[in-house]
C-alpha cells in the first residue's frame, strides 16, 4: 500500500479559494468596516478568526449575511488581515504594524498578534 | 511580492477548531 501526499496541495487549496473569492463565487458574507465592505466566505474566516468562529458557530448569528464590525477596526487592517487569510502572507506596513496588530486582536488571531509583537521587537531599534 | 523583505514564519498561523464543541 502506498500513500501519495501532494506537498503543495493546502496552498493550492488556498490560491483556488482566494480566486473564488476575487470572483464573488460562492461568497456568503460582506464584512463592513467603517464604510468599506469585503466580501468573503464565511467558512475561510471561522477558520481564521476565533471572533468570526464564535460568531458563525452561534446559531442566532449564523444565517446573517452582512456583518458589522466595531467602528475601532481600521480598514486597511482589516483588508491586510483578510488577505493573509486568503494567502498565508501578512503585509507589514511600518504605518500600518499597530493597526494590524489592534485588527488581529480584535478577531482574536492569537499567532498572528505574537508574531506581530516579535516583529515589532526584533525591529525596535 | 518581488523586491519584499520575507520572513518565514514556521509555527501556527491560525486557531485550530475544535473537534466538537
Amino acid at each position: 500500500d502506498s500513500c501519495i501526499q501532494f506537498t503543495r496541495h493546502a496552498s493550492d487549496v488556498l490560491l483556488n479559494l482566494n480566486r473564488l473569492r476575487s470572483r464573488d463565487i460562492l461568497t456568503d458574507v460582506t464584512i463592513l468596516v467603517n464604510r468599506q465592505q469585503f466580501r468573503a466566505h464565511k467558512t475561510v474566516l471561522m477558520a481564521c478568526s476565533g471572533l468570526f468562529y464564535t460568531i458563525f458557530t452561534d446559531s442566532h448569528k449564523c444565517n446573517l449575511n452582512a456583518i458589522s464590525l466595531d467602528p475601532k477596526v481600521d480598514p486597511e487592517g482589516f483588508a491586510i488581515l483578510l488577505e493573509f487569510m486568503y494567502t498565508s502572507r501578512l503585509t507589514l506596513k511600518e504605518s500600518l504594524i499597530m493597526a494590524i496588530m489592534n485588527t488581529a486582536i480584535y478577531l482574536q488571531m492569537d499567532h498572528v498578534v505574537d508574531t506581530c509583537h516579535r516583529f515589532i521587537k526584533s525591529s525596535d531599534p | 511580492y518581488e523586491g519584499v523583505n520575507t520572513i518565514k514564519e514556521m509555527g501556527r498561523s491560525i486557531h485550530e477548531i475544535p473537534r466538537q464543541d
